[in-house]
C-alpha cells in the first residue's frame, strides 16, 4: 500500500492473505474468498490465513490456515503464456470455496456484495479503502498490515500514467468497462496487495455498511494510480457461483 | 313249597269236629297268582257273627270272610256253596269250636286253586304309565311310539334331550307343543351361540302352561334356564310367572323341562336371540372414535385417531391412529394404547447460533434460536421461534423444519480504520 497507515485487522476482517505469492484476498461469505483471477491462475491450492494483523513466519506456522477446496477463474479471463508480460487484465476475478467454513469473530468477518440498484453505484470521487501486506514507498512487503482510503478516478486518470520503465509501453495494456481507477496524491495499492478489496461505504435501508466495489488487479506504476476490478459488473456471477457450488465437491 | 292247588277239611272231617278245637291254614300259591278258595260243604254250628264255632279267611291281615251254619249250593250244576277270589298269593283260614257243642256239625271242606292276577286292573293302584300288559304271574308295562319305558319298568317317557341350538335366533318348544307334554320326562337343550352374543330370550304368557305348583309352591312339572353364572326359574303354571324377557348376560343357556307323572298341560313356547354384547364407549381423551355410534357391540370395528398434537403410545405402525375391535368378553382390542402429546424432543442445534431450551418439548412448546451476534445474523428475521407440532417436528413458520440458518454481518468492521492522511 502506497500512501496508506498501519491499520488493524479489526478494521478490514474481511482481508485475506495469501502467504505463496504473496497477495491478497476478500472474506466474501463462510466459504468464499474474493481475489484477482492473477493472483490464483498458476496457484490452485493457495494457502490463506484470516484475522491476522502480523504476517510474520512465527506467526502463520501457529496459525490455522484456510485450505481452497476449489478455485473458480472467470470464464473471460484471459490466460496467457507468460504472466510478467500480460497486459490484458480484463475479467480479473476469481472465486476460492473453502473446505471449511470460517469463524466469524472481530477480526474475521465478510464484506458485503453489492447490489444492482443504484444504491450501489459508484462514481469519481466516491472514496474507497484498500488493504494489504504488499509493496509500500519503503519495502517490497511489510510485514503490519497497511490500509489507506482513496478516491475513485476517472479510468483516463489510469490510462494517463507514465511509467519509469521505458521498456514499457503504456499503450499496449488494455481498459475495458469491467475496470474502475482510483488513487492519487500518492495513495495507491502495489505488488503483493492484489487480489484484495477495494470497499466503499454506503448507507442502505438505514444501515451503514462496507461493501466490496473492486478488486485489486493492477496498475502501470505504484504510486499513482490503480486499476480495479469493477466487482458490480460480476455480482451476477459470483452469486451463481457460489450458488451452484454451495455444498463441497466431490473428490 | 307253595302248591297250585290244596284242600282244606275240618278236623274229622267227615265226622263231627271235635270241641274246643282251634286249627290254623296257611295257603300259599306261587307268587304272581291269586287264590281262587271255595267251600262245597259247610255244617257249623250257627251263631249270632259266627260268635262260637267259624271258619274265618284272612289275607294279608284283612279278614275276607267267617263262615259258620249248614249252607247248600244253590246251583244245582255246581257244589261251590261259598268261595273266595284273593288277588294275592297267601291267604290264613282258621278253624275255630267252641266247648258247647251239643250237636254234630261236620264242618267243613275247601278247596283252593291257583288263579292269575290282572295286576293291570286287579289292583288300586295303577301300575303302568302308559299301556299294561297282564300274564300268568305278572304283567309288564309297554309305552306309545316315540316313548321309552324308564328304568323303573313303569313309566314312559319320552327322549327330549340332546337338541343343541346355534343359530343367532329361534324358536323352541315343549315336546308335542302345543298338545299335551310327555310325562315323567326331563327335557335338556341348550341354546350356544358365538362368544361375543347374549341369549335373550322371549316368553309370552298365553304360550306357557305347566302343571302348577303344589300346595307348598314346589312346582311338579318346571321349565328352568341356567348359565353358568345364573339360574332362571323353576318356572311353572298357567300363563308364564317370570319376566318376558330374560337377558342371560351368558352366550350358552341350558333349558331343563322336567315333568311329573301326571298332568295334561300344553307346555310351552319360547324364541330367543342372540344380542351382540356391548363394549363400554369411553372415548379416551384427545381420540376421535370414527364411526361415532351411541352404542358399540360384538365385532364392532373402531377407528382411533389423536388429535393433533397427540400420537399414539404402544400402537401399530401408525402413530397417529389405529384400529380396536369390539371382542367376545365386551372388551377392546388395544385397550391400553393411549393419545399422549407429541414430544418433539430436544432442538437440534444450529452452527453459528444457540438455542434458547423451552421449559419442555411436548407439543405446542416454543423456543427461539438466536444466532452468535454481532457477527451473525439470522438469515430469515422471522425464523427464530420454532413451534412443536403434531407431526413431532419443530416447525417454523417461514421454513417449516428446516433449520435457521446464522450467516456472518457483512461490512462491518469492529474498528473503524482511521488514517492521518487528508
Amino acid at each position: 500500500i502506497f500512501g496508506g497507515s498501519i491499520a488493524d485487522i479489526a478494521s478490514f476482517p474481511w482481508q485475506v492473505f495469501f502467504h505463496s505469492e504473496r497477495a491478497g484476498g476478500a472474506l466474501i461469505d463462510e466459504y468464499w474468498v474474493l481475489t484477482a483471477a492473477h493472483v490464483v491462475e498458476r496457484n490452485y491450492h493457495p494457502t490463506m490465513y484470516t484475522g491476522l494483523n502480523l504476517t510474520k513466519s512465527s506467526l502463520l506456522a501457529k496459525t490455522h490456515s484456510l485450505a481452497a477446496e476449489s478455485v473458480f477463474i472467470h470464464p473471460d479471463w484471459q490466460r496467457v503464456d507468460d504472466p510478467s508480460m500480460r497486459t490484458n487484465f480484463d475479467n480479473d476475478i476469481a472465486l476460492i470455496r473453502l473446505k471449511q467454513p470460517v469463524k466469524m469473530g472481530p477480526a474475521v468477518s465478510p464484506i458485503c456484495l453489492p447490489g444492482a440498484s443504484l444504491n450501489y453505484s459508484l462514481s469519481v470521487g466516491d472514496l474507497g479503502m484498500i488493504s494489504g501486506w504488499g509493496k509500500t514507498e519503503k519495502r517490497d512487503w511489510v510485514v503490519q498490515l497497511r490500509g489507506a482510503v482513496l478516491p475513485v478516478t476517472a479510468l483516463e486518470m489510469c490510462q494517463g500514467v507514465r511509467p519509469k520503465n521505458p521498456k514499457l509501453d503504456p499503450k499496449s495494456y488494455i481498459f475495458t468497462e469491467n475496470m474502475f481507477c482510483a488513487g492519487g496524491s500518492g495513495v495507491d495499492s502495489c505488488q503483493g496487495d492484489s487480489g484484495g478489496a477495494f470497499v466503499v461505504k454506503r448507507l442502505i435501508e438505514n444501515r451503514s455498511k462496507f461493501y466490496v466495489f473492486g478488486v485489486v488487479s493492477w496498475g502501470i506504476e505504484c504510486g499513482t494510480y490503480g486499476v480495479y476490478t469493477k466487482v458490480q459488473n460480476y455480482v451476477e456471477w459470483i452469486r451463481r457461483t457460489m450458488k451452484e457450488y454451495s455444498t463441497p465437491l466431490q473428490d | 313249597e307253595p302248591t297250585l292247588h290244596g284242600e282244606i277239611l275240618s278236623p274229622n272231617y267227615p265226622q263231627a269236629y271235635p270241641n274246643d278245637v282251634k286249627q290254623t291254614w296257611d295257603v300259599e300259591v306261587p307268587e304272581g297268582f291269586g287264590i281262587h278258595l271255595y267251600f262245597t260243604h259247610l255244617d257249623i254250628e250257627l251263631s249270632e257273627n259266627c260268635l262260637y264255632d267259624s271258619v274265618k279267611i284272612v289275607s294279608g291281615g284283612i279278614e275276607e270272610g267267617k263262615l259258620c251254619g249248614q249252607r247248600t249250593s244253590k246251583n244245582p250244576k255246581s257244589p261251590i256253596i261259598e268261595e273266595f277270589h284273593i288277588p294275592y298269593n297267601k291267604l290264613q283260614v282258621t278253624f275255630t269250636s267252641d266247648f258247647s257243642n251239643e250237636e254234630r256239625y261236620t264242618g267243613f271242606a275247601a278247596y283252593y286253586v291257583a288263579v292269575d292276577v290282572n295286576e293291570c286292573t286287579d289292583f288300586a293302584d295303577v301300575p303302568c304309565s302308559h299301556f299294561c300288559n297282564n300274564f300268568i304271574g305278572g304283567y309288564f308295562c309297554s309305552c306309545p311310539p316315540e316313548y321309552f319305558l324308564h328304568d323303573d319298568k313303569r313309566n314312559c317317557g319320552v327322549n327330549c334331550s340332546g337338541d343343541v341350538f346355534t343359530t343367532l335366533i329361534g324358536e323352541i318348544a315343549s315336546p308335542n307343543y302345543p298338545e299335551a307334554y310327555p310325562e315323567n320326562s326331563r327335557c335338556e337343550y341348550q341354546i350356544q351361540l358365538e362368544e361375543g352374543f347374549q341369549v335373550v330370550m322371549t316368553l309370552k304368557r298365553e304360550d306357557f302352561d305347566v302343571e302348577p305348583a303344589d300346595s307348598e309352591g314346589n312346582c311338579r312339572d318346571s321349565l328352568e334356564f341356567v348359565t353358568r353364572r345364573q339360574r332362571f326359574g323353576p318356572y311353572c303354571g298357567n300363563g308364564f310367572p317370570g319376566p318376558l324377557t330374560i337377558e342371560t348376560k351368558s352366550n350358552t343357556v341350558d333349558i331343563i323341562f322336567q315333568t311329573d307323572l301326571t298332568g295334561q298341560n300344553k307346555g310351552w313356547k319360547l324364541r330367543y336371540h342372540g344380542d351382540p354384547i356391548p363394549c363400554p364407549k369411553e372415548v379416551p381423551a384427545n381420540t376421535i372414535w370414527e364411526p361415532e355410534k351411541p352404542k358399540y357391540v360384538f365385532k364392532d370395528v373402531v377407528k382411533i385417531t389423536c388429535l393433533e398434537g397427540f400420537e399414539i403410545v404402544e400402537g401399530g405402525s401408525d402413530p397417529m391412529s389405529l384400529y380396536s375391535t369390539c371382542l367376545s368378553n365386551g372388551m377392546w382390542s388395544n385397550s391400553k394404547a393411549r393419545c399422549q402429546p407429541v414430544d418433539c424432543g430436544e432442538p437440534e442445534p444450529i452452527r453459528n447460533g444457540k438455542v434458547q431450551m423451552p421449559a419442555e418439548t411436548l407439543f405446542g412448546s416454543v423456543f427461539r434460536y438466536t444466532c452468535e451476534e454481532p457477527y451473525y445474523y439470522m438469515e430469515h428475521e422471522e425464523s427464530a421461534e420454532y413451534r412443536c407440532s403434531g407431526n413431532g417436528s419443530w416447525v417454523n413458520e417461514v421454513l417449516g423444519t428446516e433449520l435457521p440458518k446464522c450467516v456472518p454481518v457483512c461490512g462491518v468492521p469492529s474498528k473503524p480504520f482511521t488514517t492521518s492522511q487528508r
